[in-house]
């Protein structure tokens, strides 16, 4: 099964155009391999991005370099996966008992 | 009461199985279908909530599909919670009663299953099907953009690589075509739900144009009605709207071809997200979840029942 470990997702909230037009431009980046959760669509609407984690560094730079805002929505990609693996197992032990 | 546990998240056999129980334990009330198959040749299975025995043409249908895009595993979720609230609250709760006595629900769960089963196996974060594309090393068409409805717009890609890639040509997805086929084929369904996440949004025609659909009042008017009904339970809040203003321009997508064949009450939800875990909503959250959409379906529902056309 495909792994995410290190591989974040950045939440992206601006009010501005033409971060917009340059989030747009990021993600037609291939060999960035980023996956829009939620693509850029109109200012003041939430776009979140899992980065994965050989791209994290070039991508925070680009954010920063042009002054587009953003929080990191997700950690650890794995991490969260494997809890949720987890739970699921757990409920399964749980069903068959 | 075969002990399915609704507040995690399962595999497509254990919810085609779980699917088996309960038309099983409500034999009077609900069956499974089959409409097609998906390209892995996996059944697209639709469960029937219906009281009418002896109607010669079909009664008039309520259309609701979950997980379409397969890694929005909150929707098939939902979906499992959903069937079972219909099955259970019938014949206790005035208004589905009062449905399902003049109409049948059609529920498809498990819409995208061999990307549901992939998501599973192989990559947690699979959106499209499973389909090969000709000359391209990237597999797979994003379901929600390979309706006959401006097909191919700039609100879709024409990359096999991208997650919104429309298909090489309209319904080349054996998924939306088994959709599209039976919606015909029936002929008298009068609403199409289609159950998405994330964005906490309920969204109406269209996503193709920017004009408003003819019937926009009256969608919005309802829109606002099921929106307020889903924030009464938890404080979830939603947006509405067009497909086009409420989000982007989006093409080919399911609700669009829905309206233009003439289901005047087309759908599509966004369920939760709480801004923290997109696509990966923790499994504590399906109930709450499933909770607040259910009365928000059910205005749509209820609404549709009452203003025949």
């Amino acid at each position: 099964q495909k792994r995410f470990v290190g591989d974040q997702v950045l939440r992206v909230l601006t009010d501005k155009e033409e971060h917009i037009v340059l989030l747009r431009e990021l993600e037609e980046s291939e060999d960035l391999q980023l996956d829009y959760w939620a693509a850029p669509a109109k200012p003041d609407l939430p776009v979140d991005i899992r980065v994965p984690f050989p791209s994290l560094q070039p991508v925070k730079i680009f954010l920063e370099s042009h002054g587009i805002p953003y929080t990191i929505m997700i950690e650890d990609v794995q991490t969260l996966l494997d809890e949720e693996k987890e739970a699921m197992e757990k409920a399964r032990k749980l069903e068959r008992s | 009461s075969s002990g399915f546990d609704f507040s995690t998240y399962h595999t497509i056999e254990e919810i085609y199985s779980w699917m088996d129980d309960l038309v099983a334990q409500h034999p009077n009330l609900v069956s499974k279908i089959q409409i097609g198959e998906s390209y892995e040749k996996r059944p697209l299975y639709v469960l029937k909530f219906s009281t009418g025995r002896t109607a010669k043409t079909h009664r008039p249908a309520i259309w609701i599909d979950t997980g379409i895009h397969s890694r929005e595993w909150i929707t098939q979720a939902t979906g499992v919670w959903t069937a079972n609230k219909i099955a259970t609250e019938y014949g206790k709760d005035a208004s589905l009663t009062a449905i399902l006595t003049s109409m049948d629900i059609f529920l498809e769960i498990v819409t995208n299953p061999d990307g549901f089963a992939y998501t599973h196996s192989q990559n947690r974060m699979w959106r499209k099907t499973r389909s090969i594309n000709a000359g391209s090393s990237c597999k797979g068409v994003d379901p929600n953009r390979n309706w006959d409805a401006g097909f191919g717009g700039p609100g879709a890609s024409n990359n096999p690589c991208s997650e919104t890639y429309h298909g090489p040509h309209p319904f080349s997805e054996s998924e939306t075509k088994s959709i599209a086929d039976f919606i015909l084929g029936h002929g008298n369904v009068m609403a199409a739900i289609s159950i998405h996440s994330y964005s906490q949004m309920l969204m109406f025609p269209y996503g193709y144009k920017d004009e408003p659909a003819p019937d926009h009042q009256e969608l919005d008017d309802l829109a606002k009605e099921a929106v307020d009904a889903l924030a009464a339970v938890h404080g979830t809040r939603y947006t509405y709207g067009s497909t086009m203003h409420t989000i982007y321009q989006a093409d080919g997508i399911t609700i669009d071809w829905t309206y233009d064949n003439g289901v005047k009450y087309s759908y599509t939800f966004e369920l939760r997200d709480t801004g923290r875990y997109g696509f990966l909503l923790p499994a504590s959250q399906i109930i709450p979840t499933a909770e607040e959409t259910w009365p928000a379906l059910t205005k749509i529902m209820d609404h549709v029942h009452k203003h025949p056309y």
